[in-house]
């Protein structure tokens, strides 16, 4: 059976393939609306989100195909199985609002990669990840989808169980890079759209519109709220001329970024709230370190408190395989609020026991730069993400693969700073030794050449 | 997985099915599949994607961009469309036979 392996791969036996009839194709109207704004117009030409099976030429009729249907689900009945009554129902679906999970909360994806090419093995793969981002019912996971998965469950650890979308892109390319996201569709709006469509298609449907599960927990009519975990409101957006990036505010007039995103001492700059959003405030790059510097960074002064931003606590110690959580106006800069990937503490690079570089598996794109890198757990701020990782040979670039400045390295200058406004602190980044140097050009340190005995 | 992913784990595994489309008397000419959500059991309702319904819309895909057009009856698809929902064990029912595998993957050491 199956596979022809005599064997049972995943426990019992799949069921029999069982016929189905569709009842009706549905798409959620305010999801194409968000994805036309996100993804549509000037920024259409930079995205695909082609889900072929590995061995498929896809033309482009066929993408364009599968890009008019990105946002359209189906409504199904299956045909009762000749033992229908023996069959157990199994515990009932619930729903999870639409905003009641939180950026960063955990989500668990469930497809089966390449549908159903070999259900024996790929039935039901799970994968985890974070909600990464929101645009109404627009989302965005971190969790690892393979195509195939489209249609598939996204369920949350809170409320416990609860289906919180499905599966509309598993592949998202930006100019051909792979981004590592994931895109889904809300599954609460759309089955209030599977309801009113059946009730209009099928006026005597009601018995089936009442099937659909229902949601569970929070009152209808909540405001949506940015449920974002504290310390990523921190994040900001820091726009220096043309050139935009990411930043975070480390006390009430100052933000940190990278140097390469505000590079010019005394350039006027435009920091973004996350929260509250449209909140802007101006300020002024007081420092930013050499060209020569491994030290990527730059400090801005605000002309206004950050009110209400909450300030990250800085980190004293890194765990290698700690969970940790990247955020940051990759991908979508000021379209949308902060992105939150996750991943683990990867690596830290020490020069004589002191941290001078980290490295995490989490997802950082272009426009991440001069994020907050921080403990999943603790929150406190590990350090200002740099960059990721390009591959020079064949231009691929590798979003999991990033490195982030460790906030050991800055705090004891930026609180000279910050209370006596004395640069000096900062300007040590300037005089990094030769084998930070060589860390942050990704060289291998070279060996303790022998002294010569003459 | 830790503790607080044992109703997420069950509900998916309870949920989690792969859904087929396939033409009447072409079982040659392959089929389109992807995952799917089973919404009710008995009677049974799923929930997938709409992809795969593409190559059989009436209208070509469209139907699927027109403005204000929400959603489309069934019979948007053309009288050829065969749908197959698949799942993983849930009930004592017999052992069922699972589709041949096609070739096209494989498992390159890396």
């Amino acid at each position: 059976a199956g596979l022809g392996l005599g064997l049972q791969p995943r426990g019992r036996p799949l069921q029999p393939p069982r016929p189905a009839e569709l009842l009706l194709l549905l798409s959620c109207p305010a999801f194409r609306a968000h994805f036309a704004r996100l993804f549509g117009a000037e920024a259409a030409e930079q995205w695909h989100f082609v889900s072929a099976a590995p061995d498929d030429e896809v033309s482009e009729e066929e993408e364009e195909d599968q890009l008019r249907a990105l946002g359209w689900f189906a409504l199904l009945r299956v045909r009762r199985g000749a033992d229908a009554e023996g069959e157990e129902r199994g515990p009932a679906l619930a729903v999870a609002p639409l905003g009641s999970v939180a950026k960063g909360a955990p989500l668990l994806a469930c497809g089966s990669p390449f549908g159903a090419f070999c259900p024996d093995i790929f039935l039901n793969t799970l994968s985890r990840g974070v909600l990464s981002n929101a645009a109404g019912p627009l989302l965005l996971t971190d969790a690892r989808c393979l195509p195939g998965t489209e249609g598939g469950g996204v369920f949350a650890a809170r409320p416990a169980g609860a289906l919180v979308a499905l599966v509309a892109a598993p592949l998202c390319w930006k100019a051909r890079e792979w981004v590592g996201l994931t895109l889904l569709c809300a599954a609460a709006p759309l089955l209030q759209a599977a309801r009113a469509a059946l009730v209009r298609l099928h006026p005597d449907s009601a018995a089936l519109a009442a099937l659909l599960p229902p949601e569970v927990g929070t009152p209808r009519g909540l405001p949506l709220r940015d449920l974002a975990p504290p310390w990523a409101s921190a994040a900001v957006l820091v726009e220096c001329g043309s050139v935009w990036g990411s930043g975070v505010a480390v006390a009430s007039r100052l933000v940190v970024t990278c140097r390469h995103v505000a590079p010019r001492e005394s350039a006027r700059v435009l920091v973004h709230l996350a929260t509250p959003k449209s909140v802007a405030i101006w300020g002024r790059v007081t420092f930013a370190t050499q060209e020569t510097s491994p030290y990527d960074i730059a400090v801005v002064s605000l002309e206004e408190d950050l009110d209400g931003v909450p300030m990250p606590v800085p980190a004293e110690h890194f765990h290698e395989g700690e969970p940790v959580s990247v955020v940051g106006f990759g991908v979508f800069g000021q379209a949308c609020g902060p992105l939150v990937t996750s991943g683990i503490l990867s690596a830290v690079v020490q020069v004589d026991d002191a941290p001078v570089m980290l490295q995490t598996t989490c997802a950082v794109h272009g426009g991440s730069s001069g994020g907050p890198l921080f403990s999943t757990h603790s929150g406190d701020l590990l350090g200002i993400v740099a960059s990721n990782t390009r591959d020079n040979s064949t231009g691929a670039t590798y979003p999991h693969l990033n490195f982030s400045i460790p906030v050991t390295v800055l705090q004891p200058a930026l609180q000279q700073y910050s209370q006596t406004g004395d640069l000096c602190g900062l300007q040590e980044l300037d005089r990094a030794t030769e084998p930070v140097k060589v860390v942050w050009r990704l060289q291998r340190p070279l060996p303790n050449a022998p002294q010569s005995k003459l | 997985m830790g503790r607080q992913w044992g109703p997420s784990m069950r509900s998916a595994e309870q949920a989690g099915c792969v859904v087929s489309a396939s033409r009447a008397g072409q079982p040659d000419v392959g089929s389109w599949s992807c995952s799917g959500v089973i919404l009710s059991r008995n009677p049974g309702l799923v929930l997938c994607h709409g992809g795969i319904f593409t190559p059989f819309l009436r209208a070509g895909s469209g139907a699927l961009t027109e403005a204000c057009v929400a959603f489309l009856p069934g019979d948007s698809c053309t009288d050829d469309l065969r749908l197959h929902v698949q799942w993983g064990p849930t009930a004592a029912t017999p052992a069922g036979r699972a589709e041949q595998g096609r070739p096209g993957l494989c498992t390159p050491q890396c």
